[in-house]
């Protein structure tokens, strides 16, 4: 599997900050 | 002769001044002031306080204050560098000043490091990505059997344990980024430097007279 779990994590909708600044 | 016009702003409990805030991060004091006009939304989405509160920070993230998500814990633990349990603004911009595309990289793959160090043991071991791992596929719905899973970590872990005792030090961690740049993507948010044109109105709250 070429797949690095590192990446893998990296997708987490929880380790994406720009939603912040989206207007709620 | 003084004026007749005194500008009274009241401030939140954790409110720093933006020129000292700006002296020791990437921001400018026009982007820090542009970030307190975010902060007090944030901080007043559920409790009035002027702080950021756990629930607050997953509305902002979730649209949701209930949403558990390891990560976002994560996040929310490391800005709570008082670890009183909210996020005050002083911590908020020292926090965000990581993620400015202008930060030093070193500075971010030590924050993704400590955020990826689950225990607090100063080292990343192969449960803790495991469980990273899993808690991502979970959110994500992404079914993977426990071989695949252990096939994906074990790859990872051997190509990162360059020492062979069994975890990943900072030094390791920061060889392995360095070869795999994407690892640290989300720790760049390119909307940091448009952040006074997404809140002008910080120019009427203003303090501190800009002549950047």
């Amino acid at each position: 599997y070429n797949l690095n779990a590192f990446d893998i994590i990296s997708y987490s909708e929880g380790f994406d900050l720009s939603a912040l600044f989206e207007e709620k | 002769m003084g004026c007749c016009y005194s500008k009274k702003v009241i401030r939140t409990p954790g409110y720093k001044d933006p020129t000292i805030l700006a002296s020791e991060t990437p921001f400018t004091v026009s982007e820090v002031e542009a970030l307190y006009e975010l902060f007090k939304k944030l901080s007043s989405a559920i409790i009035n306080d002027g702080l950021i509160h756990k629930e607050e920070f997953q509305l902002a993230l979730f649209r949701n204050s209930k949403r558990k998500n390891l990560f976002a814990d994560r996040i929310f633990d490391l800005f709570d560098i008082k670890r009183n349990g909210v996020i005050e603004f002083g911590e908020f911009v020292r926090s965000l000043g990581v993620f400015h595309p202008n930060a030093p990289v070193e500075d971010k793959i030590k924050f993704a490091y400590r955020l990826y160090d689950l225990k607090q043991t100063g080292f990343i071991e192969r449960a803790e990505l495991k469980e990273m791992v899993l808690a991502l596929l979970r959110e994500s719905d992404i079914v993977l059997s426990d071989d695949v899973v252990e096939a994906i970590v074990d790859k990872t872990f051997s190509e990162a344990d360059t020492k062979g005792d069994g975890k990943i030090d900072l030094d390791e961690f920061m060889d392995m980024v360095k070869n795999h740049p994407m690892l640290i993507k989300n720790m760049t948010l390119p909307y940091l430097k448009d952040i006074t044109l997404a809140f002008p109105s910080f120019i009427f709250n203003a303090e501190v007279e800009n002549i950047e």
